[in-house]
C-alpha cells in the first residue's frame, strides 16, 4: 500500500489495524522482585515485544517499500523508544504505575531493587503524567508512534543516503505520518487556532521519549557488562546494534 | 540484525 494512495483518514485506520497484540510476561517470578528477576521480566517481556514490533513496522503502509537497509536502521535506533511509548500509553490511566504488560504492573518503588533504574522509572512516570495532561488520544498515539519510527535515523533521510529511491520514499511517508497527526488533531473539533499548539505539544514529547530510550539503552547495557541479565536473540543483536552506531 | 533482518525479510504473519 502506497502511502500516497491513502487519505489521511485511511492511513489512521492501516495504523489501528497495524497495533500489535498485547503480550504478557506468563510465569512472573514471585514478589518481592530481585535485581536479576526483575531484570530477567523486563528483558523477556522486551524481547517478546520486538517480535510483534516488527510485524507492526511492516504493516505501516510503505514501510516495507523503504529499502532494507534502512528499515533496518530505523528500528534498530528506535525500538527502546517504541517500547517505552508504548509503555506510556498503557500506563497512562494509573498515576504512579508502570504496566509493562496485564501481569507486570510495577510500582514506581519497585525499581529501587535494580541499581540504576529508578531514574528511568522516573522519567517514564513524568513523560507518561504528560500525557495524562494533554489527554492524549488513542489515534495521537498510533500517529505519534509511527513518527518515532519513521523519524529514527536521519541518515536514511538525508541526501546522499545510500538509497536515493529509499530515502525519497522515506520523506513522502514521514508528509503522510505528519498530515495523518494534523488530520486527527483537526478531527478532534480543537479550535483551529489551537490546533497548532497541540501539535506542537505532541511533537515535543518525542524528545523526552528519546531521551528516556538513550537512558535505558546505557542502563540495559551496563546491566549485561555486569552479567545481571543474559540478554539474548534479537534483543541482544538490537542493543548490540543501537551500542555499536554511537561508536 | 540477522533475526531483525529474517523478521523483515519473511511475508509470514
Amino acid at each position: 500500500i502506497y502511502p500516497n494512495a491513502l487519505s489521511p483518514e485511511q492511513f489512521v485506520i492501516t495504523l489501528i489495524e497495524a497495533e500489535p497484540p498485547n503480550v504478557l510476561l506468563m510465569n512472573r517470578p514471585k514478589k518481592p522482585f530481585t535485581e536479576a528477576s526483575m531484570m530477567m521480566s523486563l528483558t523477556k517481556l522486551a524481547d517478546k515485544e520486538l517480535v510483534h514490533m516488527i510485524g507492526w513496522a511492516k504493516k505501516i503502509p510503505g514501510f516495507v517499500e523503504l529499502s532494507l537497509f534502512d528499515q533496518v536502521r530505523l528500528l534498530e535506533s528506535c525500538w527502546l523508544e517504541i517500547l517505552m511509548v508504548g509503555l506510556m500509553w498503557r500506563s497512562i490511566e494509573h498515576p504512579g504505575k508502570l504496566i509493562f504488560a496485564a501481569d507486570l504492573i510495577l510500582d514506581r518503588d519497585e525499581g529501587k531493587c535494580v541499581e540504576g533504574i529508578l531514574e528511568i522509572f522516573d522519567m517514564l512516570l513524568a513523560t507518561t503524567s504528560r500525557l495524562r495532561d494533554l489527554k492524549l488520544q488513542h489515534k495521537e498515539y498510533l500517529c505519534l508512534k509511527a513518527m518515532i519510527l519513521l523519524n529514527a535515523n536521519m541518515f536514511p533521510l538525508a541526501m546522499g543516503s545510500n538509497d536515493p529511491d529509499s530515502s525519497v520514499k522515506l520523506r513522502h511517508l514521514l508528509n503522510a505520518i505528519t498530515d495523518a497527526l494534523v488530520w486527527v488533531i483537526a478531527k478532534s473539533g480543537l479550535p483551529y487556532r489551537q490546533q497548532s499548539n497541540r501539535l506542537a505539544n505532541l511533537l515535543m514529547l518525542l524528545s523526552h521519549v528519546r531521551h528516556a530510550s538513550n537512558k535505558g539503552m546505557e542502563h540495559l547495557l551496563s546491566m549485561r557488562c555486569k552479567n545481571v541479565v543474559p540478554v539474548y536473540d534479537l534483543l541482544l543483536e538490537m542493543l548490540n546494534a543501537n551500542t555499536l552506531q554511537d561508536h | 540484525s540477522h533475526k531483525l533482518v529474517q523478521l523483515l525479510a519473511t511475508t509470514a504473519e
